[in-house]
């Protein structure tokens, strides 16, 4: 058994979720912000066998596109804003960010 | 050091959290929806000594139950409903989901 | 690469974050209570090269305080409320609770 983390993107989240169901993988969704951005996104916890982990990873692959946001950032320690004129930045956002950890005991109850 | 995950029904959720609590156990809690219902659960997040992982589980068993469920199930695909009537499907929830998983190092800080 | 999984007061979290984005760490954050005072605080994810774990709770750690808290505290089997006074419990909070999983493998799609 293995557990997939996936940190995916609000735009993506209902196409994963949909594509994650039609090739019966079961999950559970918990909702989350991102570090940098503060945006909210979703984070995926799928169990699975370990011979799926590939296959997971795929349907996820599939159903996440990376696209370009223009984005005001302000340093940390920018705080008041006041007289900044913050310019924006280009990230890549969308995609997503996967963690494959080991699982030692699975018990369904 | 292990962490248990432990994905609960809403139900259960009371109850389970009691019994960790009357056995000494810390935890965190973290809100979290199913896959497939995509109705409210919650996922604990529980650190344990190695050697308390079975306690761990034997009071997670005691306070859930597993019940009969019927829901109406949409297909993914199915979106707009329109015509299409759902029947219900009969699915067994409540129980629990539990991962343990290796913790490399654990610091309290 | 590893998964950091802390569990950081309310009170620190602004501080915690814009800490490790200082720092150029890459996290996610999840909204969490605690098991025993059911307070809000955040679980952060914060995958880091394995060369990075240290300094990763190096962060933390200055960016936490440890202060006391009286609370009254009504154990599990204490309700409904009515004539019971609870009498003031003071525990330590603050501080944050930290774990480190291995991931045996990690994607950026
Ligand atoms: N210091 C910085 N300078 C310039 N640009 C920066 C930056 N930190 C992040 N970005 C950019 O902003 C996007 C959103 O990051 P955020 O932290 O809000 O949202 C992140 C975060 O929630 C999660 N994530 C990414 N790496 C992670 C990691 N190592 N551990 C835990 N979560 C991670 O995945 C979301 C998407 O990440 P992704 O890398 O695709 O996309 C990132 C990245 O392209
Ligand atoms: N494709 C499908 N066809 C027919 N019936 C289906 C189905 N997928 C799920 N079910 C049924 O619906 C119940 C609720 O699933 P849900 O995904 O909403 O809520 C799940 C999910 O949040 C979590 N969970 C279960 N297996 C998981 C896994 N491998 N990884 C992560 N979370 C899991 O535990 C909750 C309860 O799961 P449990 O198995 O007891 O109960 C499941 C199962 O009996
Ligand atoms: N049975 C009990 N009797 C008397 N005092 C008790 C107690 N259980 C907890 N406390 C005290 O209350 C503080 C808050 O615990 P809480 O569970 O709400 O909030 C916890 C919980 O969310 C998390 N946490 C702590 N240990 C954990 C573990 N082993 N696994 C998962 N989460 C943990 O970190 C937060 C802060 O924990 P911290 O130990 O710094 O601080 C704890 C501890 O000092």
């Amino acid at each position: 058994m293995k557990l997939v983390i996936a940190v995916v993107h609000e735009k993506d989240q209902r196409h994963v979720q949909d594509s994650l169901l039609e090739s019966a993988f079961q999950f559970t969704n918990v909702a989350s912000t991102g570090g940098f951005l503060r945006e909210g996104n979703v984070t995926l916890l799928i169990g699975v066998d370990e011979d799926q982990v590939e296959q997971a990873i795929d349907v996820i692959r599939e159903s996440c596109q990376t696209r370009e946001q223009y984005v005001n950032v302000m340093p940390p320690t920018m705080e008041p804003v006041g007289t900044v004129i913050p310019s924006p930045v280009k990230v890549l956002v969308g995609g997503a960010i996967v963690f494959v950890l080991d699982v030692e005991r699975f018990e369904k109850i």
